[in-house]
Formats: C-alpha cells, structure tokens, sequence
C-alpha cells in the first residue's frame, strides 16, 4: 500500500543521510522522487560529499560512489535487518581513511547483521572476529582452511569431509 | 534468522565437500587471487534461488558444476546447503513463512497449482506462535546434475524453486535485496534505473 | 613521441592552471577518494579527442567546464594542452604525420573538406628527413567555452579535430589504443565483442 | 592488407604468450579466431593460469581477469610502442604477490613506454621515481602538491600558475 510505502521510504532517507555522514565524516546524501507529482515515480539519489557541490551521483570518483551504495545499503538493513551480508571486496577502492570509516560501520551494523567479507585489505581483516582462508594447495581445487577467533582458540570449524 | 552453516560439494572449484561454519560473528574470507573466494559467495547466491548464469559468471548453468582439472575428472553434480537458524527476533512476513515450514508442511513432488489452495488452509492449522522456537534451524539444498536435472530440497524433503523463494521473501534475502553484493558490482545500486531503485523500497517496506 | 607536459585551466575540478610535468620515468598520482586523480586522466583523453561525455563520466560535455564550490563560481571554459616530444625513434605511420605537421602546414580555420587534397599535396612537399629533429615539440590544446563552442590548437594554431585525429593515427593514441584505461575498467578489454578485439589488432598492424 | 594483419596477430600473439607466463608466474595465455576460415573473423581469448584448465576468460576471477587484460595491453604495446600509457586503480583487484609481478612487468617496458600510474598502493608507489599527490585543501578545487625525485632532489614539478 502506498502508506507503507511511503513510511518505508522516509524511515530508509533518514537512515540514508545518517550513514552517509558517518562515511564521509559529514556531507549529505538524500534519496529523492524523480518525479514529485507522481505516485509511481521512480527515485533518484543526490550526494554531496564534504566541502563539496550537491550532484548526481553519476559525477562522483570510483571511491565516493562505492562509499555512497554502502550508505544505501546500510540504510535498507536498518529499515528491514538482513540475516547476512556478503560483501566481495567493496572495500577495494577506498583509500585508507574511508576504509576506516568503513570497518567502523560494519561493526557497528554487525550487532542486526552478520557480515561476511571478501577481502585483500589487511585493515578489514582486523575487525573480523573469525578469519577463513581459502587455498588451491591441490591446483584447480578449492579448500577451507586455518580459521581464527579472536576470543581464544576454538576448533578450527573448516572441515573438509 | 541467522546464518549457521554453508555446505559445498561439486560447487565450481569446490569439488570435495567443504563446511564453512559461522558463529554470528562477523568473518573475513581472504586467499590470493583465482583461489575460490568469490566462488564461495555465488554458492550462496545459488542455493537461495538464483537463476542466471550470467550473474554467477558462467554461460549456462552448467559451468556452475565441478569441471575437472589435469589430475581429477569432472564431477556429475553441484550441491549446496544453508542452515540458517532462527534467531530470538524474526520480523517481516518471513516469519509467517518460517512458522509454516517449520510447522506441518510435507512438501511433496506431485505439488500441482492446486498446492497454493492448500498451503493457504495450512497456515491456519499452524498453531500459534508456540511452535516456533528460538534455535529451530531451516536447510535449504539446491542440486544440478549434468543431466541438467535440478533438485531443491527443504530440510531434507523435496520441494519446488517457489517455496524457496517464498520462504526468503521479506526477510531481506529475496533477489531484489542487497543481501550478496558481487565482486566489483557495489557501484551498481548507484546506476540502477530510478525504478530499480523504487523495487528496492517496496521489498523492504 | 615522449610525453613531457600536461596543462589543466578550468577542467572537472582543476579550477586553476595546473601543470604537471613529466621527465620520461615512471610516476604514480596518489591522493585521497574524490580529489581529482582520474580527472586528471580524463583531461588526457579529452584533449586527444574524445568525443564521448560519458566515457569522461558526465552527462553532456559540458560537465568538465569546472562547476563551481560553495566559494568559487564555475568557469566559463575548460582547456587542456599536451606536449609531446620528438624521441629518438618514433615508429609507424605517425612519423610521416608529424614530420607533415612540423614542416610546412599552416592550419588554418577556412579549412574546407578540400583541404584533404591540399594536404596530400604538402606531404610531397615536405623536406626529406632533416626537418625532423629529436627534441622539437608538438602541443595540442582543446577549449570548451559554456557557450557551446569548442576550439583546437596546434602548436598555438587553430586547427580541426580531424587533425588532431590524424596526428595521433598510428602512433598508438588513437581512439582504440589501450593508452589510457579508466578506473574500473581494465576487465573491459577481455569482455569487448570479438570483432572490436580485431580492430586493435588493426590499429596496430 | 591481409598480410600486416596476419604479421600483427602472430607477434602481438607470441608477447601475449610471453607477458601472460611473466604475469601468472607459468601458465598459458592465447588469442584465437572465433572461426578460423573467416579472413573477417573476430577474435577470442584463451587463458589457462597455472595448474588450471584452459578456459573461456569470462570464468576467471576478478584478479585473474586483470592480470590477462594487462598481459594482452603489454603484448600490443611490444608491438606498436605507445608513447605513454595511463594506467587508473589497475592494481586494485590485485593480491600482493601478483602486485610484485605487476610492478615488476611495468619497470621492464618503462624503457620503451612512460607509465603513468594512479594508484592508492605502496607497493606500486615504490617502483615510480616521480610522485605527483592531488589533494583538495581548498574544498572542491584539486591542486598539484609535492613531487618525489629518487636521483636526488629537482624543483617540484608541479606549478600552480
Ligand atoms: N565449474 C568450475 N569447475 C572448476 N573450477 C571452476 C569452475 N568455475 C570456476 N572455476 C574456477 O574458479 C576460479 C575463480 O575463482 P574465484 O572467482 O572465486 O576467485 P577469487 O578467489 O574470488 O579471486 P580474486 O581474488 O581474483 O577475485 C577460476 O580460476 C576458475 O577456473
Ligand atoms: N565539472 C566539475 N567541476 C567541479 N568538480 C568536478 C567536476 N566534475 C567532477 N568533479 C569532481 O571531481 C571529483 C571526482 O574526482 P576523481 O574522480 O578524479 O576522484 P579520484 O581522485 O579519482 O578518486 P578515487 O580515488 O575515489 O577514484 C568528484 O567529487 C566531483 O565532484
Ligand atoms: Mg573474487
Ligand atoms: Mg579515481
């Protein structure tokens, strides 16, 4: 129903702006209807990173729009909390304050969610408690191996049957 | 909901059977590049429905199977199992779902169109909220055999493609959602058209 | 051909004139997200001619007139210039194209499509090898006015994009040369269409 | 004519071979005519990482897709030196050992190309004698900043007029 909707939609903008801030450390980003007198419309996204223009977020560099989908996405999980996350190396573009920024999101957000991350960042690697490896020692073939837990050893749980 | 347990076997380059067990704690998957990470996660992007090869980075569904290397042959067939938990604050109308599945639904091959009329009376019988409790767990297994054949499976018994996704729906796991985001695809929830977008809003709402 | 200088004025963010200045080594551009690195690379390609605003990531061509800050007004004109230098060797048919441009072409804004046969003419004319000397320049400038206009320069000389094109023909920075990937999109060589893979090997033979 | 593209193809095809084995450390890497009795024909590329199958490029990793890529530019360039190469992030999908190959593969053309490098990677920083920064002190306006000479120090380069 469009009531829903529409409380769906405010609640996620309100998130939206948050978590944009906490990325960039200040700016503003905004989900708006491309269209106000319709309905149906569909929806527009405008950033305006610190200092800077508000502008289409087609103008933004390689690092600020990764950083602008990570604000959307975190704000659709705290409207509806997803199970778990999967993230395949989103963090590759940042440099490294905004991969600061970043770690410090997710641990924030891991309380409501459980985050998966694919990394070859060493800082990202740090905030996880758990640590898969994944090896090709038998070329060609995938295998699990050392797992780490922050909070004393535990059974390592990869295991190949 | 909570994620327990991914199992792989014949998956990609995943040709034994492998179990990545998680405990609710936030885990990093690292290893040098072409190793299988991101094999790992369209593992999990296939076992909760997806349909396009292209987005698991293969031409035909096939390619998702175990093709061999100069030492092993290919495998017949790919499976991968969820165990997802439930934990103590289900919301959404995924909660409904559970609560049936986990009830008295015996999902049966012959399901015809008819079944819907029948799951609907099922919800009905589900007793109240009692029945469902915290630690109660859901595996869903998906399989492609070189035949071609594919199977779904729901805690053991077989079932169909739609009570899978019937099952994910609203509880932020369904395809329109951001639950798995793919290897260099985190600008894409950028440059979707404005009405991909609006989709992305309805799912949530 | 060695590149030895690049010159922004009013280009995406570099408001002031900027130069950087090259001494043939390896150099790396390092700075935070978002403060003009692949700008800098998109200068480059626009001043060799590209005519595609969103291969320079904007909507019309006029999004790389500097557009202004919360404390500066936008520009009314962007320009880039490059300087190229004569190496000891230069190879292809970009040679012949330079010596043309160094010797005795006088590039006027009259140039009419006539002018292709004048052009045919001035290569005959031109003296044989000794005209061309290791170290003398060449610098191509490109405006963008507001207005809509846009202007080209040769060595400080109007002239019209088409010999900018046919300077670089060749020399391997014509429009499908791999001098310059963006961000992004160095898988994009592997993805493209069979046919355009041919067309590098043209461009190269 | 048909006989330079023939010449094109078969050396630009045996530097493919030679950058990809640089690259990868071993394995094979190859151009194909999709239809080898079409003169016209378009064509396809081959690559088989080391203790791999020879596979379609498309099902290779992120990484590896990368590395396949910079070996095909390096191979053209070996045919038809260009003047300068521009190189954006190329370094990010990335892990470290095949950074060390990447970079070492760079310093062996930088004889015939200059390269230049845009990069949030040390490792890649180390190998460049020139180092151009871009920061905006004055919010939304990019300035040029301190260059690096390894030979001794030169005037800074970059001049703001
Ligand atoms: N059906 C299959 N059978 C066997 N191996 C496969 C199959 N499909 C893909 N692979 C292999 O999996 C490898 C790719 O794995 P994946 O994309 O997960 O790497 P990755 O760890 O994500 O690497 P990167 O860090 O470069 O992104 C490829 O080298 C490919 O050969
Ligand atoms: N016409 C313009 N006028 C002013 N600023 C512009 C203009 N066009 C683009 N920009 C600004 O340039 C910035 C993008 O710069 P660029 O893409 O070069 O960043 P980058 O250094 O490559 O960052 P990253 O490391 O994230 O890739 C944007 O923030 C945008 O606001
Ligand atoms: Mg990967
Ligand atoms: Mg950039």
């Amino acid at each position: 129903s469009r009531r829903k909707f529409m409380e769906a939609f405010n609640a996620i903008n309100r998130f939206f702006a948050e978590s944009f801030r906490a990325l960039f450390g200040g700016g503003v980003g905004e989900m708006r209807f491309s269209d106000e007198s319709d309905p149906e419309s569909g929806i527009d996204l405008v950033a305006q990173p610190p200092g800077k223009r508000l502008q289409n977020v087609l103008l933004l560099s390689g690092g600020e729009k990764a950083l602008t989908a990570l604000a959307l996405l975190i704000a659709v999980f705290r409207f509806t909390p997803s199970p778990f996350c999967i993230l395949d190396e989103v963090d590759a573009p940042l440099d490294e304050s905004n991969v600061v920024r970043f770690t410090r999101m997710i641990q924030e957000m891991s309380e409501q969610t459980q985050f998966i991350l694919i990394t070859h960042n060493k800082r990202t690697m740090e905030i996880c408690r758990t640590l898969y490896g994944v090896t090709m020692e038998e070329p060609g073939v995938s295998k699990l191996v050392s797992v780490r837990f922050e909070a004393g050893e535990r059974e390592p749980a990869a295991v190949t049957a | 909901l909570k994620l327990k347990e991914i199992e792989l076997l014949g998956f990609k380059s995943f040709a034994d059977r492998t179990r990545l067990i998680c405990d609710g704690s936030t885990a990093a998957i690292v290893g040098p590049n072409g190793c299988g990470k991101s094999n790992l996660s369209d593992a999990v992007s296939w076992v909760l429905g997806e349909q396009s090869a292209r987005i698991l980075r293969g031409e035909r569904m096939s390619d998702v199977i175990f093709s061999g290397t100069g030492t092993r042959p290919p495998t017949g067939m790919a499976e991968v199992s969820i165990t997802l938990v439930e934990g103590e604050e289900t919301t959404g109308h995924g909660a409904e779902e559970l609560e049936r599945v986990l009830g008295v639904r015996e999902p049966s091959e012959q399901d015809q169109p008819q079944q819907n009329i029948e799951a609907e009376n099922q919800v009905e019988k589900a007793s109240p909220k009692t029945r469902r409790f915290p630690g109660s767990e859901i595996k869903v297994t998906r399989r492609l055999f070189r035949s071609g054949e594919s199977e779904y499976l729901l805690n053991g018994e077989l079932c169909r493609l739609r009570d899978i996704q019937d099952l994910f729906m609203g509880t932020g796991l369904g395809p329109e959602s951001y639950a798995i985001i793919e290897q260099g695809r985190i600008g894409q929830i950028l440059s979707s058209k404005p009405s991909d977008r609006r989709a992305i809003i309805e799912e949530a709402a």
